[in-house]
């Protein structure tokens, strides 16, 4: 049996909103190490890698592997029916055909239940471990989703290019063209608005701009983003969780 | 011209 307490229903919901608009169909599998889920876009160019520890829960409760496969856009119509300061506790039995998903307002005495469908899904799981990277930069998520906002306006391809001093992001487009040059930083008073590089090798990479428009939508997850590149690989964008993270893995683009 | 790679060109089924 799964019961999965998390004190706020909107870390749960934050996660959700975070990756459904990039992939539909999610297997959840539930271990006594918390929720995982591992899921691919339609166009297969945008891998989502999730772990929620147990540490992120009030309490956590799982007696035996439990895989939930759920329809996204229908487990956020049923979160949205939440308030964020509710307790939401997720509850399954061992070989579910339905979630439950409780969210108690203590202070009113509410108590509100829903049911969702589960349903079986079919997909592969890749093997993301062990990956090499050339470098890897962590700056505030706000201030990437910014750099993507913007130069997605130019182009529909983002150059990162990473040197030991400097991150320039580069679009260049039919009405023009535009950078913005990131330097690592130390800010002492905010941590957090920090800019780290650390560099084995130069990076020389361009991403589709539409998968990262979906990716920044987990900048409200955590205020750092970690960014992983390396030459001819996939990059990892990740928002770390309180215990766990939400990554997405980006395949770039190549010259043919 | 860049192609966009796909996401299974780098990462075996587990």
């Amino acid at each position: 049996m799964l019961e999965a307490k998390f004190e706020e229903a909107s870390l749960f919901k934050k996660v959700i909103d975070s990756f459904k608009d990039c992939v539909q169909l999610v297997n959840f599998n539930c271990s006594e190490h918390g929720i995982a889920a591992q899921a691919v876009d339609d166009s297969r160019v945008l891998l989502v890698s999730l772990s929620i520890g147990t540490e992120s829960f009030q309490d956590f409760r799982c007696d035996r592997n439990v895989t939930l496969g759920a329809d996204l856009s229908s487990l956020s119509k049923i979160l949205r029916c939440g308030n964020n300061n509710d307790n939401l506790t997720l509850i399954a039995d061992d070989t579910p055909d339905s979630l439950l998903l409780l969210f108690e307002d203590t202070k009113k005495d509410r108590i509100s239940e829903y049911s969702l469908k589960l349903m079986d899904i079919d997909a592969d799981f890749l093997d993301i471990e062990g990956m090499q990277y050339d470098t890897t930069i962590t700056m505030p998520s706000a201030e990437f989703a910014k750099v993507v906002r913007d130069l997605n306006q130019l182009s529909d391809s983002l150059n990162i290019l990473v040197t030991k001093d400097t991150v320039k992001f580069v679009a260049e487009g039919d009405i023009g063209s535009g950078s913005v040059i990131v330097k690592p930083h130390t800010d002492m008073d905010k941590p957090d608005d920090s800019v780290k590089v650390e560099l084995d090798k130069p990076v020389d990479l361009t991403f589709g701009s539409k998968y990262l428009l979906d990716i920044i939508k987990g900048a409200g997850l955590s205020n750092q983003i970690t960014i992983k590149l390396s030459s001819e690989t996939p990059a990892l964008f990740e928002f770390g969780l309180q215990s766990g993270y939400l990554q997405f893995f980006l395949a770039p683009k190549f010259n043919e | 011209v860049k192609r966009q790679k796909s996401i299974a060109e780098f990462f075996g089924s587990k």
